[in-house]
């Protein structure tokens, strides 16, 4: 897996 | 974490646990589309692919967790519960998962922040969250029985996407750079399909009547 955008909604 | 977030979180738990809860003490599921259970399963799969790899918050983690397990929940409950499954109304909840599931997915492989596995299903999951409501609401507007827990679910779900709206624009005043195109369009999308029946609830709530769909 490449790093993923910043997701921190649910 | 602003307060609109939270609530958004709490309505959307909230949501979950009514429909377990109905599921799990009364023992029936009429009413319920199974195809949406389903398609909120796969939404929570495709998003949360990073639960094990991203670490952002304890809540978040744990949420992700419920999510993930409660939405599964249902779905067993409704496939093979032995008496559960018996109450499912599965002539009328006739509504095709895949009719959903490949546009979204051309359309997350085609409009997306960046091109890669994850980033691809996570856009996948906000468009299939947006429409995976749909076969619920056809299956209402069909059976037009609606208990008061099936009603609560739905327009605690109706909520907890109000609640989102409020909070991303909470965060774009307050955040510098916070512009999210694809997760603000899809989730106002989704909104707007719970309008109508926002609509209905109110009425029936006002008159104090039971909740019933013009056919």
């Amino acid at each position: 897996f490449e790093t993923s955008l910043d997701h921190d909604e649910l | 974490m602003n307060i609109f977030r939270f609530a958004g979180d709490m309505t959307h738990l909230a949501s979950v646990l009514v429909l377990l809860l109905k599921i799990h003490t009364i023992k029936s599921c009429a009413g319920v589309s199974l195809k949406t259970q389903e398609l909120y399963a796969i939404v929570f799969a495709t998003r949360y692919l990073d639960i094990f790899t991203d670490f952002i918050s304890l809540y978040n983690t744990f949420m992700k967790l419920v999510f993930l397990g409660s939405s599964f929940s249902i779905v067993w409950y409704m496939r093979s519960h032995k008496i559960v499954r018996r109450s499912y109304d599965k002539d009328q909840d006739t509504f095709r998962h895949y009719f959903l599931i490949v546009p979204c997915l051309l359309l997350a492989m085609i409009i997306n922040e960046k091109f890669t596995f994850r980033e691809v299903l996570w856009t996948f999951s906000l468009f299939l969250e947006a429409v995976a409501i749909l076969p619920q609401l056809v299956l209402l507007q069909r059976t037009r029985n609606i208990d008061n827990l099936t009603g609560q679910y739905i327009f605690l779900l109706g909520a907890y996407r109000a609640f989102y709206i409020f909070n991303w624009i909470y965060r774009y005043f307050t955040e510098p750079h916070y512009v999210h195109w694809i997760p603000w369009i899809a989730g106002l999308l989704q909104t707007l399909l719970y309008g109508d029946f926002f609509y209905y609830y109110f009425h029936s709530w006002k008159n104090n009547k039971k909740l019933q769909l013009p056919a």
